[in-house]
């Protein structure tokens, strides 16, 4: 249990910093540890590791719940959108898997259409999962195919409709406008859907993921955040930033890449894993 | 960007030409804010820091004519050298060559693998690539449907060999087809699972490479170091090709991974179609680094 001297603020900023978290929400945590310190309020760096991570629980805690409801009339559509190689099919993938073994009925819509074997890869997973799998030929149109998921859904009266699309960068104008357009037709198809706009961040990415969680979110509504790869070594702490500028919640996390590795998001722990 | 904001800080001093310790001090906190906003990772932006401050309190500098130029100048000129040179090359001395492709999942391994043949075969050599990826759910299809489109010969084996018996027969059937160069793409992995790591010292030791290329994504966060790290010291890799670059993230992962691993940054991938592979230019990953 350590004295706590000036460059013990350096330590917890490396510590803070390398965890993705970025330099605003570093220094706001920096400065009111030191608030607290000065106050007497916190003494050793026992009490500063403690007060670090209630901090970022709060962070992680004060806006929306990280939940979601299921549509009552009708499947619930779950859009996945984010930058390229983030983990959107085999999120899709774990996401049909897990419900699957719920009992509850999941259509794949693979409207990744632009990729090579994109479709092929969602459909291994549409066997794994035992879901049907909405495809149509390489090149097709997107939102065409999105149109006839979302009806085929509705008409088998499936309780979850997953609609992968494929990655993209947010500085494609053309891309994000595509995106809008998936959402607006699967609207067509079922008013009210997608009930869910989820974007799907790599763990290891750095502050770039609040800049993608900014601009994605401005061609479609997001309404939540799927975490992947936090089975490497990096924290995620980005999602800290997008949570405190956006309020997404953040509904699930990836862990590896078999049908199991999913996990509900849970603040808590994640904001002790974060700062150990 | 930083250049601007330095040149504000400076010419908002006094008039006198000379700068004070105390300016070098906050030209510093600016630029050290700007690295670390740009991603590159903490340990690296402090010694990069502590050295060009060091420069910039020298006498050439402080005692300059234009102290305030000159000391930007030392910054970007510093970050520029630190990202090495331009046309870095691939070194081809087996016939075949063979180049390894590995890094992180979803990094860009098997796109770029499909690039980079497509680009030495526009410069007339002649190319088979190796799906070597045996894990992911149509790593193969993907290649494959990539060689199709692309006319790149591909090579791959659904039998449940293993990876070495795939890239032994694939150099194989190269040295009888005479082709120059081999590209193996293999299955991303986790820096940290030695297992998988392990793996890739046996391909090394196998299939005797030319090249090992790190493939990794440009909006990487702080733990590229770590990744360089891990895979370097596991396979002295011999260069890195940074993806995605058509995105906005400011690419710091670059300076990272340069200065762990001394490697070059051979490539950049600059979107999704066949021909976006170009040439690493380190003056331009400087400005983009320093915003
Ligand atoms: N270790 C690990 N790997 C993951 C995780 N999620 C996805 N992956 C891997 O990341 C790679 C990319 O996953 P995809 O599902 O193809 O990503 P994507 O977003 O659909 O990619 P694009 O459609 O090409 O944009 C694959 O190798 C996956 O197995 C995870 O949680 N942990
Ligand atoms: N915009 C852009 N997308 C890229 C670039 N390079 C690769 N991609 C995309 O990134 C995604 C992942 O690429 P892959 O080639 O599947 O990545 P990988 O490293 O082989 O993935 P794993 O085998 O699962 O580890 C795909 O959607 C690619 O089209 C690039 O330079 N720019
Ligand atoms: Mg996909
Ligand atoms: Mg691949």
């Amino acid at each position: 249990d350590g004295t706590w001297g000036e460059d013990s603020y350096e330590q917890l900023e490396e510590a803070l910093i390398s965890a993705d978290l970025g330099i605003s929400i570093t220094q706001h945590i920096i400065n009111d540890i030191r608030d607290r310190y000065e106050r007497g309020q916190i003494q050793t760096s026992t009490d500063i590791v403690a007060a670090t991570k209630s901090l970022l629980s709060v962070y992680l805690n004060d806006g929306a719940p990280h939940t979601f409801d299921y549509n009552i009339a009708g499947p619930t559509v779950i859009l996945l959108v984010g930058v390229n190689g983030s983990g959107k099919t085999t999120t899709a993938g774990k996401l049909a898997c897990m419900w699957q073994r719920e009992g509850k009925s999941v259509v794949l819509a693979a409207c990744d259409t632009f990729r090579a074997a994109a479709v092929e890869q969602l459909k291994i997973w549409g066997e794994r999962s035992g879901c049907q799998v909405v495809s149509a030929k390489h090149g097709a149109d997107p939102a065409s195919v999105a149109f006839d998921a979302t009806q085929a859904a509705v008409a088998r009266k499936a309780d979850i409709l997953l609609v992968d699309t494929a990655g993209r960068q947010h500085t494609k104008k053309g891309l994000m406008d595509e995106l809008g357009k998936i959402a607006k037709t699967i609207g067509k198809a079922f008013p009210g859907a997608p009930h869910e706009i989820w974007l799907v961040v790599d763990g290891s990415t750095g502050t770039n993921a609040l800049q993608q969680a900014r601009t994605f979110g401005r061609s479609v509504e997001l309404s939540g955040l799927c975490l992947t790869k936090l089975d490497g070594s990096s924290k995620g702490g980005i999602v800290v930033a997008i949570y405190n500028e956006l309020k997404l919640p953040i509904h699930f996390v990836g862990l590896g890449e078999e049908v199991f590795d999913l996990q509900a998001f849970d603040p808590q722990s994640f904001a002790d894993a974060l700062f150990t | 960007n930083l250049s601007d904001r330095l040149n504000d800080t400076f010419r908002n001093l006094t008039g006198r030409g000379s700068l004070t310790e105390k300016n070098i001090e906050d030209a510093m906190r600016e630029v050290r804010l700007a690295l670390l906003d740009a991603d590159v990772n903490y340990k690296i932006v402090k010694e990069f820091i502590s050295e060009v401050k060091e420069e910039c309190l020298g006498e050439r500098v402080l005692k300059s004519v234009a102290p305030g130029q000159q000391a930007i100048k030392v910054v970007s000129d510093s970050l520029e050298k630190l990202m090495g040179e331009t046309n870095a090359p691939l070194n081809f001395v087996n016939k075949p060559s063979v180049i390894l492709m590995v890094g992180l999942h979803g990094s860009g391994k098997t796109t770029t693998t499909a690039k980079l043949a497509h680009h030495l075969g526009k410069q007339g050599k002649r190319v088979l690539v190796v799906a070597a990826d045996l894990l992911r759910p149509a790593a193969i299809d993907q290649l494959e449907a990539l060689g199709r489109e692309h006319n790149i010969p591909v090579h791959s084996d659904r039998t449940g060999s293993d990876l070495n018996s795939i890239v032994h027969d694939a150099k194989r059937i190269a040295l009888k087809s005479n082709k120059d160069v081999v590209i193996v793409d293999t299955a991303g992995r986790l820096e940290i699972n030695q297992e998988l790591v392990r793996e890739l010292v046996d391909l090394k030791k196998k299939s005797n490479p030319d090249e090992i290329l790190l493939v990794a994504d440009a909006a990487l966060g702080q733990e590229a170091v770590s990744v360089a790290t891990h895979f370097d010291d596991a396979l002295d890799i011999t260069g890195i090709i940074l993806t995605k670059i058509d995105g906005d993230a400011r690419g710091g992962a670059a300076l990272s991974m340069r200065r762990v691993t001394g490697e070059s940054i051979k490539f950049i991938g600059v979107g999704e179609k066949i021909e976006d592979l170009e040439a690493f230019y380190p003056d331009r990953m400087a400005s983009r680094i320093l915003g």
